[in-house]
């Protein structure tokens, strides 16, 4: 019954790409993912919201690192998909309340994001999974973000 | 080094909804979810991709059951959020492969990705983590769906 949260993570080694305007129809994330797989870029979030008009935002987080390829691997592709452009922010970083048993999470999503709106830190991505709420947010609030976080859900540092 | 699926899990007792165009500033998703929280709504999942204009979609997924309950409560905050039209879709269903250390799941995501394009099933909604690559389909195509990933990533029946 209780919603454990256990943790607060943190990653700033995240560049968001958004391939705007994709047509949402079968094979276009295939069309995107498979030669970023191929040069063995490491993808961690990937988000696709529910389209409308037939076109939808496809954007996923990778390493810093990795920005270059990316982008030309992504320029190859978004002709052939008929695909808008392809936007990119470096100064963002993941924030995750991770726990377990988060199936009936709504309580955790809305204290977490209550924390946040009171630090007035803008929430520019959310994906949540059972055992975690994670929120993509500017960078420059990374320290703030996280030490709230654990005050709010009572954790040490450093958990 | 290898990224293992280990499964494939559905659901199909499942119903998205969108808020339509809400402002993309702090307080925002606090003011979407503490209602539905208080009402002990159980949110699945939960998406919202990076915002254009300053406006963006927040989408979530509940149980069927719970639909009249939320729509409800959405048409409360709609007004005091100056968002767009709430839209909901229930014959959806959602559709992951479950796996460790799918840290660099970018092989895992592109190979369940084609393989859903194969079957010309359209992918509604994606959204990841590092144990599972979740894809809102229509709920029409779960069983081809779930089917054909069994034998994609040569798991047997009930894995
Ligand atoms: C937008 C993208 O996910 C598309 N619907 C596909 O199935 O590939
Ligand atoms: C859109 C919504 O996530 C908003 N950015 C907020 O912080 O609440």
């Amino acid at each position: 019954e209780a919603v454990m949260v256990s943790g607060i993570a943190y990653d700033k080694d995240q560049c968001r790409i958004t391939v705007r305007q994709v047509p949402d129809r079968p094979g276009i994330a295939a069309a995107i993912f498979t030669p970023l797989a191929a040069a063995k870029i490491l993808v961690d979030m990937i988000i696709q919201n529910a389209s409308l008009d037939g076109k939808t935002d496809m954007t996923f987080t990778i390493c810093r690192g990795d920005l270059d390829q990316t982008l030309e691997i992504l320029e190859g592709v978004k002709a052939e998909l008929g695909a808008g452009e392809v936007l990119y922010d470096t100064q963002v970083c993941k924030v995750s309340a991770i726990g377990v048993g988060m199936r009936n999470h709504s309580g955790v999503a809305a204290k977490m994001f209550t924390t946040l709106k009171k630090e007035n830190i803008n929430i520019l991505m959310i994906s949540t999974s059972e055992i975690k709420i994670t929120c993509l947010i500017e960078e420059k609030y990374t320290e703030l973000a996280v030490r709230t976080l654990h005050d709010v859900f009572e954790l040490a540092a450093g958990q």
